[in-house]
């Protein structure tokens, strides 16, 4: 039965997509079954293996408001990456938006059974999140078993952990009892910026052993992704972001931030 | 009558904020009179200032729900920058959130006839917006004059902006006949990226003069600015950050690119 993380912020551009294709493509790459479930209408995700429109008839919108079954909205994300799966969005205007941001307000039951029943499948599901902790964000935590949260390495982004905190112990009190952190992911850590080294040790004094040991760096590598349509490890494999998602998925395999 | 101009984009991280912070800066060391008024419940804006729970008692949340005057919740920016003022949020919980976003949208009116007394008062009134293009950016767009989007200067970001165009175009079909483009700024713009000079090129192609001449680097210096509590020209006159927001308050006070 495998792990439901939801991948969860609420500062824009911490790095939540970016670590669902990433992670999850490294963890595929290590012989783990992958899904990788887009909840952010934006489509980000899908446009990192070119799932997005065009590219794709069907997606979560299908499945939710038609009844499309599961097997209709999966894809294969890469040639290459053979166990990793995706589930675009398929959102394509702001009337799907409206529609799909609705539905996942509406149909949450229909949500986490959909996930129970591909949770059969797969070792790992990644649900990555807009940034905001309301809907869909709240229905995503209400289906997980756990929640991963970047953290850009950088103030702005550090003052808001704690909101993010407060929203998922609010669902873990009052409908999801087994709701866990999975971990603080630090992301983005500019070797340049004379405030790296600080941040660093703020998060792990604050955040102790729930922060992951692997930080991963800026590497402008990684912001390629949407553009060639694959993950870094297809591409870059000895690129600093590559490599630092590697020791990621390696250090969840032997244990990770949450046990 | 001032203009009022909301920052959005539906991307997150690309520099929304820090675009309201220290353009607003600028602009108001050049003798004009702006506003900076906070519409993202994450409290970034008045972070900058340190003008975010707990150093400040009132906000916008207190003039929506209990009724405070303007004059209850505008506070001056920074000591050496006296031409600036800032309204925040004044949200502190999530609970407070919930309300706030709701106020936005059921009290849109009051919110229309606030921005129009204070418009009278400033030559600018900045909207920081969340990354999304529901409440309460509808809201903001709802209100202002113009809209101004920053591209960062990523694929992942350049993807979306199709997105917030139609949206505005939405709000100003139906509601806000007068809303108009301010400008696209691109942001973050890294030279040691690959993409950099081919995205800078792209969106100049494909969105010609709406485009603001000024490109904002990629400067950790930029960072600091939630830490420190004052915008980047009152601690980095220097740098590159600074120099560039410097550069695009010129451009806007000689014509921008609107006009
Ligand atoms: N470590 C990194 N180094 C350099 N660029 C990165 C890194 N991680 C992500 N990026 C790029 O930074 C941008 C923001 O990352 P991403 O889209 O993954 O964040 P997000 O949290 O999903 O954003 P949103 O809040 O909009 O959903 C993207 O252009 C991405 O390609
Ligand atoms: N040109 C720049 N160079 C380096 N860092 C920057 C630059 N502009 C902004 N930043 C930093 O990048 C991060 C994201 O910027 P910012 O918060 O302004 O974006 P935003 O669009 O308001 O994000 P959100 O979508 O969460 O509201 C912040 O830590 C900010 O200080
Ligand atoms: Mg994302
Ligand atoms: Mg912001």
């Amino acid at each position: 039965m495998g792990q439901v993380i939801s991948i969860v912020s609420q500062k824009g551009g911490v790095g939540k997509t970016s670590t669902a294709a990433n992670l999850g493509a490294c963890l595929s790459a290590m012989k783990q079954k992958v899904l990788l479930l887009e909840l952010d209408p934006q489509c980000g995700l899908a446009r990192c293996f070119h799932l997005d429109a065009p590219h794709v008839q069907f997606g979560l919108l299908d499945l939710l408001r038609d009844g499309a079954a599961p097997s209709e909205v999966v894809y294969l994300s890469h040639r290459r990456l053979p166990n990793l799966d995706v589930i675009p969005a398929n959102v394509q205007s702001s009337a799907d938006e409206a529609v799909f941001v609705g539905l996942l307000r509406e149909r949450r039951d229909l949500f986490t059974e959909t996930l129970d029943q591909l949770a059969t499948g797969y070792d790992y599901i990644f649900i990555d999140c807009p940034p905001r902790l309301d809907y869909p964000t709240t229905t995503a935590l209400v289906a997980s078993d756990f929640y991963l949260v970047p953290i850009q390495c950088e103030y702005a982004a550090m003052a808001t952990v704690g909101r993010v905190l407060r929203a998922a112990l609010e669902v873990k009190r009052r409908i999801n009892p087994l709701l866990g952190i999975y971990g603080f992911l630090i992301t983005m850590a500019d070797k340049r910026a004379s405030f790296t080294i600080k941040i660093i040790e703020e998060v792990r004094q604050y955040l102790k052993e729930r922060v992951f040991k692997t930080v991963i760096p800026r590497d402008p590598y990684l912001a390629e992704v949407p553009k060639r349509g694959e993950p870094i490890l297809a591409y870059e494999l000895e690129s600093p972001g590559a490599k630092a998602y590697i020791r990621l998925a390696k250090e969840i395999l032997t244990g990770g931030a949450h046990l």
